[in-house]
């Protein structure tokens, strides 16, 4: 019976299968280039000692982003949207067919896009948001939903602050005012600044979950 | 008569209202603060004393940076999205009626968005792609679309180039290689290197339209 299922009850039906496996699922969504591979590749390599590990790549097209990610070893499923510049429950329903086993945490990156990823939900246990110094202190002013939604707020490239004119407390302030029981991490993926805390808040949930 | 018209009709009449006031008229295309409002900024700065120009701001919402534009004295229209992720045709219609004058250049600064802004034509002679160093040089790969369509590219914050990984002459063989024919300038917004340059080509392109 070709029933039209509405994006959220797909996600729900995501959900229940992700809830078999009792993983804890995770919406990574940032702009382009703002660091959601590099954040995914430092914390795999912190917890994949100790966790079993899925990465769900959202890209317009290639692989890029997912040979990255297999170099570390982790299984990566690769969803290509085409012309869809943002994941919906259907596209990643996609990947749970190949889901062979259980799975303690599943990142899925989104496609790069501050605007209608936020939009759709795709079965997650929550959205992480990822702001790079180098776009600006007044993203969350501009691009308010995301920040609004997200239960975490990762502000990445802080090696570059003595460059930029991006002002730390100013963008903590603005992402607060959005959404104040968003939790807040400063962060390098590149020198791994601020990495050691975020794992532990990860592990605390991972614990959690069980 | 209520016809539905198609964007591309919609944008083909805001055409010929640019046209007859023989306006340039240019669609700016990045990510989130990528630097469109700062490359604007100093280019109105360039040329404000020689050419009358009007800037089209699209935004999902407020008037962050048309008040950072009006403070230069220039004319500045906003658009509020409020929840779209681009400026269409009929958007950008909305700012016609308020045209008082005629003027040699019209700058359009899109949503920050890599993904849609580049799917719907708006009236413009072209658009205008910036990159900028921090997002990474695989950018034109993974997000394709606009960087074919765009007959110039600006690659900004070559300032930041000492800091990030960006490989400038790969970026560039990645834009030629999905178009040919880009333009390529290589500017920081924020320095000012590359501006001239750049507005030596533009006020070529002004005084070929008149
Ligand atoms: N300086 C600095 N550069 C970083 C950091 N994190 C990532 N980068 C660089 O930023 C660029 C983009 O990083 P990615 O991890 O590919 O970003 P992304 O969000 O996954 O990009 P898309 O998937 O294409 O939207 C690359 O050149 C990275 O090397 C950081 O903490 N500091
Ligand atoms: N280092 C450096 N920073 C720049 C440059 N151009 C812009 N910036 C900074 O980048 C951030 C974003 O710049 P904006 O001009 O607001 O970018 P935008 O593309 O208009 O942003 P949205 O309209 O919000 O999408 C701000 O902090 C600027 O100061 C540059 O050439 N070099
Ligand atoms: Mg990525
Ligand atoms: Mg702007
Ligand atoms: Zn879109
Ligand atoms: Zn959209």
């Amino acid at each position: 019976k070709p029933v039209l299922v509405s994006n959220k009850e797909r996600a729900r039906e995501n959900r229940k299968i992700f809830d078999k496996m009792n993983s804890l699922v995770i919406n990574i969504i940032s702009s382009p280039g703002a660091g959601k591979t590099s954040f995914i590749q430092k914390v795999v390599e912190h917890l994949k000692e100790k966790y079993r590990i899925l990465v769900i790549e959202g890209d317009i097209q290639g692989q890029i982003d997912s040979s990255r990610l297999m170099k570390l070893g982790v299984d990566v499923i690769q969803i290509n949207t085409v012309t869809e510049c943002h994941l919906d429950a259907f596209m990643t329903a996609q990947a749970l067919p190949s889901i062979k086993k259980n799975y303690d945490l599943v990142l899925i990156e989104n496609v790069g896009n501050l605007v209608c990823p936020a939009e759709f939900e795709i079965g997650e246990d929550y959205k992480l948001a990822i702001l790079s110094t180098p776009e600006g202190d007044d993203k969350p002013l501009k691009y308010p939903l995301l920040f609004h939604l997200a239960k975490v707020v990762v502000i990445n490239k802080c090696d570059l602050l003595p460059y930029v004119d991006f002002k730390l407390q100013k963008a903590k302030d603005r992402i607060k005012n959005k959404n104040p029981r968003a939790i807040i991490f400063d962060v390098s993926a590149k020198t791994g600044k601020g990495l050691v805390r975020f794992c532990t808040f990860l592990e605390k949930e991972l614990n959690d979950k069980k």
